[in-house]
């Protein structure tokens, strides 16, 4: 519930906040998997 | 008064979300204009060959932002917005673009109505005044005062309200809104200078762009920049012409209904006194409730009803009616009595209203033999301190003047609008929530409007509920004090 | 535009922008300061300098619609902290994307073009200029 008040998801529709959880996600694994390949 | 200042993280989240928001927003609109998603609102906002009355941008934020948490907003009730109201329950299957009754009503605490004293009642002998008010006059005149002229309760109306006022002299109006935007063009005009407090009710301003006279804002409350401002005008007069302004109206409201706070009457009339210009003041909010004897501000800050030049205010929020009325010397109301928009262009106010007004004023005037009145206005001191007490000690950002009977607490993100009016509905209090462009975009917030009908146990249970909505929604921002939950 | 948290929130947003940008493997670093000074300055033109009106109902009868985002700051007054601020940040941008291509030409002419269609309509002189 944090999550998607401080997000403002909560306003959304389900399937807006899956497409923006999972861009954030995709956002997330892609820095890490560079952070991991960089290092 | 106070206001705490918006933690900066509580801004930096709130100004994300709304991005977040407005960038799912266009993704929406693109959907929709590509016609991968059905519109749902009527074909454009502009029907075809007609004139276009609205941008299709305006209605961005209407579709996008206030459409998805309307089902919180203007919610019909099915009993009379006393103490208590029943709230009538809405169904939606399509994210709130359409609606459902299901005929249930929820029985809720109102803390979202103004109903200062409580008259707000369908028993009891205001309401038995405009029920037996209605078979001797009817229900409405279906005329203007200038065609019909004056009906006799309206006469004794604005009598007894001039007394209450301790003015000259007073009229009456049927609307509270139109009451300033109708009547101020009557008071100043081209050649005039406004300056009007940044947090000035709509009515103002819209009655201020009417008149045609000059408007200068000023810092909400702020009477180093009100004396600014005056100085400034008065040395440069108009623009470019330099020529002297012929008026200079101070507009300036009682309470401030959406921060909670009180207007400075003593220091606002020093400087009126001191550079000559007159003061208009709007007591919408604080007739009736502010005061030991309830007649606003200016029983409040104990200064002289002369001084101020023009009393507004409205029936509505104290008296359990509606309309508005504005006060001062005779001549100055039998020149609106005769230029005023509102007495050509709008039909008379109905008997009943005006008898729930008459009667509610003789309550507090304690014409009625009792101390009903005083003992409301004492009430609701009381329930107004203990309140926003509570709230303080629980640890949410409280705003404005501790009198105030407005209680602001703060919400900052836009998603928490919804989610706190909607658990407090689900804990059987109805509370109404503001946010962006009412008010700024990082300070939406919940307004509670306390009032005398509340009974102790009726605020208990108010502050429980908030107590555990604002920990499920983790409202506690003030850094002033250690928080502590509801006992 | 004023209030409290909102540079802040923006100068967030441009650096979000740059970590998705340099989180994709094939990106190196220079690339990714030129892609976020355009994507910045391309998105900054089109929302102060194209879009006009505002994304609400206003109270002003309409008065708004004529005008961009970036002629109703501050009700048009020039020169105030917040059009200081916006305009400083391309300018910013620039330096540092300059700094981290080494100064490669190819780079430098995208990064400069980019930040002139983001700095010049916020002159002054071109207030109001269709």
């Amino acid at each position: 519930l944090q999550y998607l008040l401080n997000t403002a998801l909560y306003m959304l529709e389900p399937w807006e906040r899956a497409l923006f959880s999972a861009f954030l996600f995709a956002i997330i694994s892609t820095a890490l998997y560079s952070a991991f390949v960089f290092l | 008064e106070d206001f705490e200042e918006t933690p900066t993280w509580a801004a930096v989240v709130t100004v994300l979300g709304y991005a977040i928001l407005s960038a799912l927003g266009w993704l929406r609109d693109f959907l929709r204009h590509i016609g991968f998603e059905e519109k749902k609102t009527a074909h454009d906002p502009n029907p075809k060959n007609f004139v276009p009355l609205y941008q299709s941008y305006e209605c961005f934020y209407t579709r996008n932002l206030y459409t998805r948490i309307r089902d919180v907003f203007n919610q019909p009730i099915a009993s009379v917005a006393g103490a208590k109201v029943h709230i009538m329950e809405r169904i939606s299957d399509d994210f709130n673009w359409t609606f459902k009754f299901s005929g249930k009503k929820i029985p809720s605490i109102n803390l979202g109505s103004y109903n200062y004293l409580g008259f707000a009642e369908n028993q009891g002998p205001c309401s038995e005044q405009a029920i037996k008010s209605i078979e001797k006059y009817g229900v409405s005149t279906c005329s203007t005062r200038h065609e019909l002229g004056n009906q006799r309760y309206m006469q004794e109306l604005e009598t007894l309200m001039a007394e209450y006022l301790n003015a000259e002299d007073c009229i009456a109006f049927g609307m509270g809104f139109a009451t300033n935007a109708l009547n101020i063009p009557t008071l100043v005009g081209q050649g005039d200078l406004i300056l009007s407090d940044r947090l000035n009710h709509i009515s103002l301003i819209l009655g201020a762009r009417l008149s045609g006279a000059t408007i200068c804002p000023f810092n909400h409350n702020d009477m180093k920049d009100l004396e600014s401002q005056l100085r400034k005008a008065i040395i440069s007069g108009q623009p470019r012409t330099c020529r002297p302004w012929k008026k200079i109206l101070i507009i300036v409201e009682g309470v401030y209904s959406m921060e909670g706070s009180l207007c400075k009457l003593p220091e606002i009339i020093e400087l009126k006194k001191k550079y000559k210009a007159y003061l208009y003041m709007d007591e919408a909010h604080s007739i009736g409730a502010i005061g030991s004897r309830g007649r606003g501000v200016v029983d409040y800050w104990r200064v002289d009803p002369n001084d101020i030049d023009v009393h507004m205010g409205t029936f509505t929020k104290s008296f359990g009616s509606a309309g508005g009325y504005i006060a001062g010397k005779k001549a100055l109301i039998d020149h609106i009595r005769i230029y005023s928009h509102s007495a050509c262009y709008s039909t008379s106010m109905s008997a009943p209203v005006c008898y729930q007004i008459i009667s509610a004023l003789s309550i507090i005037m304690g014409r009625d033999g009792t101390n009903d009145g005083q003992q409301r206005i004492q009430q609701l001191a009381c329930n107004v301190r203990y309140f926003r007490r509570q709230l303080v000690d629980m640890g949410f950002i409280v705003y404005g003047n501790d009198n105030s009977p407005v209680v602001p607490v703060m919400i900052f993100m836009p998603a928490k609008i919804a989610a706190v009016n909607r658990e407090m509905l689900k804990r059987g209090c109805a509370v109404v929530t503001v946010g962006f462009p009412a008010t700024l975009l990082t300070e939406s917030r919940v307004r509670f409007c306390i009032s005398a009908g509340h009974t102790k146990e009726m605020l208990d249970h108010a502050l429980k509920a908030m107590d555990e909505v604002g920990h499920l929604v983790s409202l506690r921002y003030s850094k002033q004090k250690p928080h502590r939950r509801w006992i | 535009l004023n209030s409290r948290g909102v540079w802040l929130t923006y100068i967030i947003l441009v650096f979000v922008l740059h970590f998705i940008l340099l989180s994709i493997p094939y990106i190196t670093t220079s690339v990714a300061w030129t892609l976020t000074t355009t994507i910045h300055n391309i998105c900054n033109y089109y929302i102060f300098h194209v879009v006009k009106g505002a994304p609400w109902e206003t109270s002003d009868q309409g008065l708004a619609r004529r005008f961009t985002f970036w002629e109703q700051i501050d009700n048009g007054i020039q020169w105030t902290g917040t059009r200081k601020f916006l305009q400083i940040v391309p300018v910013v941008l620039f330096f540092i994307a300059s700094f981290y291509t080494q100064y490669d030409k190819t780079h430098f002419i995208i990064n400069l073009a980019t930040m002139l269609l983001a700095v010049v309509p916020k002159f002054p002189i071109f207030y109001g200029v269709r």
